[in-house]
C-alpha cells in the first residue's frame, strides 16, 4: 500500500523542500517508488529538481480538476517523480475557497494512486492555508522538519493545533510520526536544549489520545552544510551533486530511519 | 525629522527580526532615540526583547484605533522603545480588510510622533500581506534583510513588485535604500555568487525611475553566528548576551552604515 506523508511547517526556511527533494532522492536511491509533489507557489521544490515550474500539467491543474495525476506526475529520476508547482497555485488558495469538499480534492487524487507508487511525500509551503490543509486531510502522516533554535517550539504548538483539528474533524488516521531536526549545528548548547524542550514537550504526549502521541524525534539529524544550499541552483540532489558530504551522509542515513517508522514493512 | 524604515522579506527565517532587534539596539546604544514596532503576530521582535506578548496596549490596539503610541510604546533599554506586538494582530488583518483608509493607519501614527524618536523600525511578518502593506504605506525607507541562497534573488523580484505598486499609488516617497546579507556564511563559493547575481540586477536598476534604484547592498554582513539565535531565549540583545562576539561586532558595523544611508546628518 501507498504511504503518504505531509512535509509541514508554517515557519520559513526551515527546510521542507530541502528535505523533501533529498529525502525522496534517497528513497528512490534504495528502490522505492517515490512521488514528490510541490504545493508551495514559490515552486522551489519544482526547482531544486530541474523543472521549469509552470511547464505543462502540475499541482493548479490535479487541485483544479483539470489534470489527473497520471498527466501532472514528470519522471525526474530513477524511481523519483514530482508533480510540479507554478505560480497559479496561489490563486488555487482563493478559488478553492467556496469549492465544496475543497479539503478533499487531493485526497481523492492519492486514493486513485495506490497501483504506482510506494511512497506519496508532499512539500507543504509556509503556512496553515488552504493548500496546507488539502495535504493534512490527503495524507495518513506528518513529518515536521524543525530547525533547533529558541522560537522553532512556540510554532510546533500552532502547528499541533491545527493537526488536531483535522484530524478530530476531517481525517480521522492523520498521525504525526516524526520530527526531523534540520540545520542542525552540532556542538552548540543551543541545539541541545531545544531538543531537551522538544523531548519533555513529546513525553507529556504519550499514551493521550493526541495525534502526536506517538511522534519520535528522528536520530538522524540533518547538519547545516553549504553543499545542501548550492545544489538547487544545479538542479541537482545532493547525491548528484556532492555524493561524499556530510548533507548526503545526513539524508541517507535519515532515508533509513524513515522507512522504519514511516513505511515499514 | 524623525526616519521611518520598514524591515521587509517575504521569506521566512531571513533574519529580519534579528536585524531589527540588534541594530535597534547598535543604533540606541550611539545616542539615538529608536522606536521598533512589532508588525507579526509572531511577536518574535516582542519575545527577543523581554516583552510579554498582549500585555497591555500594543500593535493591535494601535492599527484599531484603541490606543495611542505614547500608550503601547514600551521602554525596554536605555533609548530603546518597542511597540509590542500579541496574536490579536493576526486578527487584525482580517478586520482591517473593509476598512476605509486601511493602509494609512500606521502613517497616521507615525506622522504625529516627530517630536519623539530619531528612527523608527518596523519588523515585518513574513508575508506581503495587509500588515506589511501598512508598514510599506507609512515609512520613507525600505531595508530587505536577505540570506545570501539561491532562491532568495527570487523572492527579491516579487518583494519589489510590491513595493513599486504601493510607491506608485500610495507613497510616492517610498525607497528601498539598502539591503543587508544576513546569515553569510564566509568563504563560501554560494554567498559569493549570489552577491553577484544581486549586484548585477542592481546595477540595472541604476538610473531608472525604480524606487530600489539607488538600492545599496551594504558593506557590513551579518555573519551566521549561534549566539544571535540564543540570546533571544534570555530577552536579550547581543550586546547584553554576548557583547564580544562576531554578532555583536557585525550588527555595531551595520549601525554605523546604516545611519549614513539611512539618517544622514
Ligand atoms: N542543512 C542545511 N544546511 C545548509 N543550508 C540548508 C540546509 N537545509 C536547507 N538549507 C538552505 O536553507 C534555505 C531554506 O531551506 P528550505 O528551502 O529547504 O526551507 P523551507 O522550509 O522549505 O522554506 P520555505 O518555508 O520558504 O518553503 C535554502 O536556501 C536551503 O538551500
Ligand atoms: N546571523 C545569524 N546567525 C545565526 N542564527 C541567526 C542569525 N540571524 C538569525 N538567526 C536565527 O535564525 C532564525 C531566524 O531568524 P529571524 O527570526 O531573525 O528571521 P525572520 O526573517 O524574522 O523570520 P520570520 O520570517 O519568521 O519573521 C532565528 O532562530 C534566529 O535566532
Ligand atoms: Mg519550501
Ligand atoms: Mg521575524
Amino acid at each position: 500500500a501507498v504511504h503518504t506523508i505531509a512535509v509541514i511547517n508554517q515557519k520559513g526556511g526551515v527546510g521542507k523542500t530541502t528535505t523533501v527533494a533529498n529525502l525522496g532522492a534517497a528513497l528512490a536511491a534504495k528502490g522505492k517508488h517515490v512521488c514528490l509533489m510541490d504545493l508551495d507557489p514559490q515552486a522551489h521544490l519544482t526547482l531544486t529538481l530541474g523543472v521549469e515550474p509552470g511547464d505543462g500539467p502540475g499541482m493548479y491543474e490535479l487541485l483544479t480538476g483539470s489534470a489527473a495525476l497520471g498527466d501532472a506526475a514528470r519522471d525526474v529520476r530513477k524511481n523519483l517523480t514530482v508533480v510540479p508547482s507554478s505560480i497559479d497555485l496561489a490563486a488555487a488558495e482563493v478559488e478553492l475557497v467556496s469549492t465544496v469538499g475543497r479539503e478533499q480534492i487531493l485526497r481523492d487524487h492519492l486514493l486513485k494512486c495506490e497501483r504506482q507508487y510506494d511512497i506519496v511525500m508532499i512539500d507543504c509551503p509556509p503556512s496553515l492555508g488552504l493548500l496546507t490543509l488539502n495535504a493534512l486531510c490527503a495524507v495518513q502522516d506528518v513529518m515536521i522538519p524543525l530547525q533547533p533554535h529558541f522560537l522553532a517550539l512556540q510554532g510546533l504548538g500552532k502547528l499541533l493545533e491545527t493537526v488536531s483539528l483535522v484530524q478530530k474533524r476531517i481525517n480521522p488516521s492523520l498521525k504525526v510520526r516524526g520530527i526531523v531536526l534540520c540545520m542542525y549545528e552540532t556542538g552548540t548548547r543551543l541545539a541541545g536544549e531545544v531538543v531537551a524542550d522538544l523531548e519533555a514537550f513529546l513525553s507529556q504526549s504519550r499514551g493521550t489520545a493526541q495525534p502526536w502521541s506517538d511522534a519520535r524525534i528522528l536520530s538522524a539529524v540533518i547538519r547545516r552544510n553549504v553543499k545542501l544550499a548550492e545544489c538547487p541552483s544545479h538542479g541537482q540532489t545532493i547525491f548528484d551533486y556532492e555524493p561524499s558530504s556530510n548533507g548526503a551522509q545526513d539524508y541517507a542515513a535519515l532515508a533509513g530511519e524513515f522507512l522504519n517508522i514511516f513505511a515499514p514493512p
